[in-house]
């Protein structure tokens, strides 16, 4: 047994990468840390303590990799976010966070509800608008998402606002026109103010497992992403999945959703998120 | 694809045409890996294999001309058993309104299930009425009652501040006293562990007797599904499970991970955002696709 300090046999190696697998960290990354511990410790006496020290500083440092400056606005424009991610993951909520995150900081905030299709999306944005003293622009149902996306930038531009959160629909990423959608969405953002979107959010559902990272991928192609949110992680599932994204597509997590309240969210701690996953 | 790795796993290691049980073991793995990597949890998978071993040495799979294609057909029989078992139809009882009580984890789809069960069961000739008992999700009273409205199905909304459990009996009082047959129970996002809130969907039962209590759970959730089935089993011993968002390119292991842990028939598969986007469950297509 490991904690008796004897050697990594297959037994304890198989044990290890079970652990890491139950975190959602995917077989190619389980397998990738395994090899790692093998090559660190050979066959020596090992302790638990070791092992878990050895893995939390290799998976910080995967992650810390994919980390980038935190992003600002040009000077005298908005800094300006658009938030995307598959259904029903967090990102209307997680927009609210953010709002209430930079009001607390003293900036003017605009959300745009760009989510022109689902039922009372609108409505919802709204009230989290409400809720962070951010103003709002919204649409019709059925109307057109980038038309929105532009009128909320040319209102932040003409008040002079030091932020702008857009909200999209969730869409799969499978969905080729409904990514068009979203590759349309940003360019007239870019149209408006070359420097927008200055920040492109994924959010992903820490109870997601595989298929966050084919999300990942084809966000990431269609739009370049500059950032992840992790969402859902007061539940019981440790959103793994990220630090496979960090190691093939560089994304850092910005910040962690921990629940649905207006404070449940929080930047990103490599070193914490690291320990947390081995349970 | 599992057939190529298969390919591989028996190609014979002493290249004299002599399989062993090093080959078998070899095409186990690769089935362990291909089901971890449909997000099936590893403790299911590991049971799963172990089942496959059993038969495929029971079957003299190293006999065969084609042990790769015999090991194929074991291992997809047993996954589609597995996800299987007896397809329960969805039937409600005629007579008193009968309840409906929809619950998972947020973001699963409940709402939007609830009006594609309002619809489903429409065409079949019942009279339902959805009940928004969702207190908490900003504008998720809204939300209900713009799908019913799109639907022409009626919907039954609490008052602001409002018991999610007074809404529930009110609604079913109201489907009383219009002769509406059936009552779909929206609720809102839980976590399992949410101790307040799983004694809340006690307490809702409690206040309706549901004739069936249908999980939501997302087609997309990994390891963790294990955790969220057995809870929700644990505490409410829910007669079926819906599957959502198969419209996806997600495996499905999670849908594995359902049946091994709790056993629950799957009645549902979720196929788009649409309100017409809702299926039987198909466990056979279900083992294709965990497969890849
Ligand atoms: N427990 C928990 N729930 C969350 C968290 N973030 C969001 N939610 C809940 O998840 C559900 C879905 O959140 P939304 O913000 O509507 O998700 P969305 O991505 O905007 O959904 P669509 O626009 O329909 O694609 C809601 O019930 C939220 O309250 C979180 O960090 N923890
Ligand atoms: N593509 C796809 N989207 C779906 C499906 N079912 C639901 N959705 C979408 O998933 C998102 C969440 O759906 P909801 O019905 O709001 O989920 P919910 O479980 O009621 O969420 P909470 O009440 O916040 O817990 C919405 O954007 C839905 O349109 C499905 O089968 N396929
Ligand atoms: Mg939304
Ligand atoms: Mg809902």
């Amino acid at each position: 047994a490991l904690d008796r300090g004897t050697g990594l046999d297959s037994a304890a190696l198989d044990s290890i990468e079970e652990t890491l697998i139950a975190a959602d960290l995917g077989v190619e990354t389980a397998m990738h840390l395994i090899a790692g511990l093998r090559e660190r410790f050979g066959s020596g006496a090992t302790t638990e303590d070791e092992v878990r020290e050895f893995l939390a500083l290799e998976i910080e440092r995967a992650l810390q990799a994919a980390e980038t400056e935190g992003v600002q606005g040009e000077p005298g424009a908005p800094l300006v976010v658009m938030v995307a991610g598959v259904n029903g993951v967090g990102k209307t909520t997680t927009i609210g966070k953010l709002s209430r995150l930079h009001v607390d900081e003293g900036r003017s905030v605009i959300l745009a509800a760009a989510d022109t299709f689902r039922a009372a999306a609108t409505e919802q944005l709204s009230i989290w608008a409400d809720r962070s003293d951010a103003h709002f622009v919204g649409g019709q149902l059925g109307g057109d998402a980038a038309a929105v996306a532009y009128d909320a930038l040319d209102a932040a531009i003409a008040r002079s606002a030091d932020v702008l959160i857009v909200d999209t629909a969730g869409r799969l990423h499978t969905q080729k026109n409904l990514m068009q959608e979203l590759v349309k969405v940003k360019r007239v953002l870019g149209k408006r103010l070359p420097s927008a979107p200055n920040e492109l959010l994924l959010v992903i559902d820490a109870n997601t497992g595989q298929n966050a990272l084919s999300q990942a991928r084809m966000f990431d192609e269609a739009l370049g992403l500059t950032g992840l949110v992790l969402t859902k992680l007061d539940g019981t599932a440790r959103g793994g999945i990220v630090v496979a994204i960090a190691r093939e597509l560089a994304i850092p997590v910005r910040f962690v959703g921990t629940g649905e309240a207006i404070d449940d969210i929080e930047p990103f701690d490599s070193s914490e998120f690291a320990k947390g996953l081995l349970g | 694809q599992l057939s190529e790795r298969f390919q591989s796993a028996f190609r014979s290691l002493t290249g004299r045409g002599r399989l062993s049980e090093a080959n078998i073991e070899e095409a186990l793995r690769e089935v362990r890996r291909a089901l971890l990597e449909a997000d099936v949890n590893f403790k299911v998978a590991r049971g799963f294999v172990e089942d496959v071993k059993a038969r495929a040495i029971g079957e003299d799979v190293l006999k065969s001309v084609t042990p790769g294609q015999q090991m194929i057909k074991i291992v997809h029989e047993e996954l589609a058993a597995l996800l299987g078992g007896r397809a329960d139809t969805f039937r409600i009882p005629s007579g008193a309104p009968a309840v409906v009580m929809v619950v998972g984890l947020q973001g699963s789809g409940k709402t939007t299930f609830c009006a594609k069960l309002a619809s489903y069961l429409r065409q079949r000739g019942k009279s339902p009425l959805l009940a928004a008992a969702d207190t908490y999700r900003p504008a998720a009273q809204d939300q209900l009652a713009t799908l019913g409205g799109q639907l022409g199905v009626p919907v039954h909304v609490g008052e602001a501040g409002a018991d999610p459990v007074g809404i529930a009996s009110t609604a079913l009082r109201e489907a009383r006293e219009t002769g509406l047959d059936v009552v779909i129970l929206d609720t809102a996002g839980r976590l399992h562990v949410d101790e307040d809130m799983m004694s809340e969907l006690d307490r809702i039962r409690e206040a309706t007797k549901p004739v069936e209590i249908l999980l939501v759970l997302d087609s997309m959730t990994g390891q963790d599904a294990v955790n969220v089935a057995s809870e929700f089993a644990g505490r409410l011993d829910f007669s079926g499970a819906v599957l959502t968002k198969l419209d996806g390119d997600t495996r499905g292991g999670a849908a594995v991970s359902l049946r091994a842990v709790t056993g629950k028939p799957i009645k549902f598969a979720g196929v788009g955002e649409k309100l017409d986007a809702l299926e039987m469950f198909h466990p056979d297509r279900m083992a294709s696709r965990i497969l890849g």
